[in-house]
């Protein structure tokens, strides 16, 4: 159980929360 | 035989008995996205955070999301009451979360409230010391330590400069500060070997 935050789903929960910032510094 | 997830971060501590293992993770999870979304909105606020590289920003948020709601929701636990308030809004005694099948993680999570808001700090150090505990270069997974090393050591830096100007006669709070960092590892660690426990159950 090395990667809790993956078995959990945080993991996609925390990227969906990064997307919008991390798009908004691409443009 | 019923099953309590006795996670403050729940709604309650009750399972539906009647509902699948998905159902009540699905419920679950529908309870504390909220709770982590902030946590990763409160990153982003980090000076210097947006800056680390997409891999690490969510490396830093996988391994040190729980560490962050922990200091967030201390309050939570009432150590003179000896209650915790769930996010449904009702409080639990310890002892019926013991009887629940509480075990060593909760008189743990207890001791750390306790000592973390008997330092009397500030919403503006309790969120730079919030900072210091995300940004930590030895998390798993960190691909360019150098740049998170030096992010951490600028927010370290910034924490004593704000601790020091504000209790100029507590020295010792800072110290105190940075012992909470391995306290901080040893829940994190206690609380995965309890989901394990939840998910293998």
């Amino acid at each position: 159980f090395s990667d809790p935050a993956s078995n959990l789903g945080l993991e996609d929960i925390i990227r969906k929360a990064l997307m919008g910032n991390l798009e908004e510094r691409q443009e | 035989n019923r099953m309590h997830l006795v996670c403050p971060m729940n709604t309650s501590p009750h399972v539906d008995p009647h509902k699948s293992g998905h159902e009540v993770w699905e419920e679950f999870s529908h309870s504390f996205t909220p709770a982590v979304r902030e946590v990763v909105e409160f990153a982003k606020k980090i000076p210097g955070f947006r800056d680390l590289s997409q891999p690490d920003q969510v490396s830093l948020l996988k391994a040190g999301t729980f560490e962050v709601l922990v200091v967030r929701f201390a309050s939570l636990f009432d150590v003179k009451d000896r209650t915790i308030t769930f996010l449904g809004g009702k409080k639990y005694s310890v002892d019926t979360l013991r009887a629940m099948g509480a075990g060593d993680l909760l008189n743990s999570m207890f001791d750390f409230s306790e000592k973390l808001i008997n330092l009397g700090l500030s919403e503006e150090e309790m969120s730079l010391f919030t900072a210091v505990v995300l940004v930590s270069a030895d998390r798993s997974g960190i691909e360019n330590v150098n740049s998170v090393e030096a992010l951490q050591e600028t927010l370290i830096r910034a924490l004593r400069s704000l601790i020091t100007k504000n209790h100029p006669n507590e020295s010792a709070i800072f110290t105190k500060l940075l012992l909470k960092l391995p306290d901080l590892r040893s829940l994190n660690n206690m609380h995965s070997e309890q989901l394990l426990a939840f998910k293998v159950h």
